[in-house]
């Protein structure tokens, strides 16, 4: 089988922050990224699943800097956005394995997620683009996971081709 | 300001399939991927957002033509993986708005989730990378969200210039 993965990418700089119960309906995702553009707000990722009834919940991440400023004007927006709460967490890191090759995603999420299983890291949030599958991980198990997710994807051998190991 | 989305793509060949309320805890997320990965089905999305208490949702979209099959396997694991349901829509688009010069997503999301809400377009799931937001809407509205797109982010100018128009 041909490599698909080539690099295990972390970021340990950001933070998230979930409204939670807000009504799946049109105007509401626009309404809840107004806030944030409006006020400078960066924003990396953005993950909403489908609703459970009428409601759903988004997350998004921002840099752990604009945390405290994001968790607030949002608490403050929960009665005009009709949202059931905001909650966040800046101990966050969000670790990603890129592949070019990956057609699918199935085989290499199965051995990412197991390997992270195998080390009791819990997975908090998953989104994939067409390269890359990224997760959102507890900020203490960064090493701990990106060490496992370089051995499970043979990613260490290159580092013994470079010094001659 | 610098045009910051240079393309609007939409896929309608996928399905999407959402196990519901699995078990927060490591291993979960792998045993679901196995079951899809030893049936070789393809998957393109992998969403999933934060736990509500110590449940989560898992949605993942596949082709079309595997939809059933696996809505049946997953169905059947159930019990095994310690989900509430399993439900699925075949009739899903995914649009995203592409842009290699988005350092964030909030402005270019605003803009993009107000002219779906203007069309009354309701998002289901929300997904980002790097370059890309992609949203999953009903099928049925693939070309007026392309179209709306397409006016919004003023690339309808460049199909003016190819025709000398
Ligand atoms: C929840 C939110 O995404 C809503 N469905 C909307 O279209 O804005
Ligand atoms: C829900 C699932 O992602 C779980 N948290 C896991 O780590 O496998």
């Amino acid at each position: 089988e041909k490599v698909l993965v080539s690099a295990i990418a972390h970021n340990t700089s950001e933070a998230k922050i979930t409204v939670l119960g807000v009504p799946d309906s049109p105007g509401v995702a626009a309404a809840i990224l107004g806030i944030l553009s409006g006020a400078n707000i960066n924003v990396d990722m953005i993950i909403q699943n489908v609703s459970a009834g009428h409601e759903t919940d988004m997350t998004f991440t921002v840099s752990k800097g604009d945390f405290k400023q994001t968790l607030d004007m949002l608490t403050d927006a929960m009665p005009s956005l009709g949202a059931k709460g905001v909650v966040g967490d800046p101990h966050i890191a969000k670790v990603s394995a890129i592949g070019v090759g990956m057609r699918s995603h199935s085989g290499v999420a199965q051995k990412m997620f197991q390997a992270l299983a195998d080390e009791r890291i819990n997975i908090q949030m998953i989104s994939t683009s067409e390269i890359k599958i990224s997760v959102v991980i507890n900020e203490k198990y960064t090493e701990l996971a990106v060490r496992t997710l370089h051995s499970v994807f043979d990613l260490d051998k290159e580092r013994g081709d470079t010094i001659g190991g």
